[in-house]
């Protein structure tokens, strides 16, 4: 099974 | 006061329709560097980051910077009204909640305008690193298109891998499995008929294909795309935008559970 990283994980708020 | 001539029109019908699918509403940024947007799907896998540079513009004015909330859905309606060979003008006064859509036909028989409510939309900005990738792949954005539309006829996910003998497309489903190799070939006519493979080390990735397929909307914008992965970052799906910016679409990869 495979999971969905999101974006948030990787990109920080500004 | 804000009001922007665009005189390749087509190229703000081309955006929205790259766009509209994936996000449905967003803040359209307006500064004296450019037009610029950022937003993420629903499901806050996807980002797109869109940049108009100023100087793309034949006129420009942009007095204070404005942020301007849109359902593009609705922008899209208002731009198809828009012929293809139209100037484009966006125009808003401060303080509005409207703006103002005008088109202009090529020999000025045809002045239309369109204003469109202005919505709040409370969105993060997220700041993106610069990075180095593992390999960036410039390929012709309809060879790209006609690759994720082949193979999410077979599965739901592609896995790409970059090695030194060329990038891989492959996806498995309950039918079967499909692999498709694009090997580097720099041998051709015309510069954007190129397959270009920059890589510092090889790298393979998965990514849900609907987000892929969505991106390929952009395919109209530009002749090329370039493919930037690294296996701690999502991939960037890069079309440029002659003399004026780039979309640049960012897929969060799947992981091994």
């Amino acid at each position: 099974a495979c999971l969905q990283r999101r974006i948030f994980y990787y990109f920080s708020k500004d | 006061m804000l009001e922007l001539r665009l005189v390749q029109g087509s190229l703000l019908k081309k955006v929205l329709e790259a766009i509209k699918d994936l996000v449905n509403d967003a803040n359209f940024d307006c500064s004296a560097t450019g037009f610029s947007l950022q937003a993420m799907d629903s499901s806050h896998v996807a980002l797109v980051a869109l940049l108009l540079r100023s100087e793309g513009f034949e006129h420009y004015r942009c007095d204070r910077n404005l942020s301007m909330g849109m359902n593009l859905n609705n922008m899209s309606k208002m731009l198809k009204c828009a012929g293809n060979d139209d100037i484009i003008t966006i125009k808003a006064d401060d303080g509005s909640d409207t703006v103002t859509f005008m088109f202009e036909s090529p020999n000025q028989d045809k002045i239309a305008d369109f204003e469109m409510k202005l919505m709040d939309i409370d969105s993060e900005h997220l700041g993106i690193p610069e990075a180095e990738y593992q390999a960036i792949v410039r390929m012709p954005s309809s060879e790209f298109a006609r690759i994720c539309k082949d193979l999410s006829s077979i599965g739901d996910t592609v896995v790409i891998s970059v090695t030194k003998e060329g990038v891989k497309f492959s996806t498995r489903g309950d039918i079967g499995t499909a692999n498709v190799v694009c090997r580097q070939n720099t041998t051709v006519d015309k510069p954007e008929e190129a397959t270009v493979i920059e890589m510092q080390e090889p790298v393979s990735l998965t990514f849900a294909l609907r987000y892929m397929n969505s991106f390929t909307k952009a395919t109209p914008l530009s002749g090329t795309v370039t493919i930037s992965l690294s296996s701690d970052l999502p991939i960037v799906v890069e079309y440029k935008i002659a003399e004026m910016g780039y979309i640049r679409f960012y897929l969060a990869p799947k992981i091994e559970d």
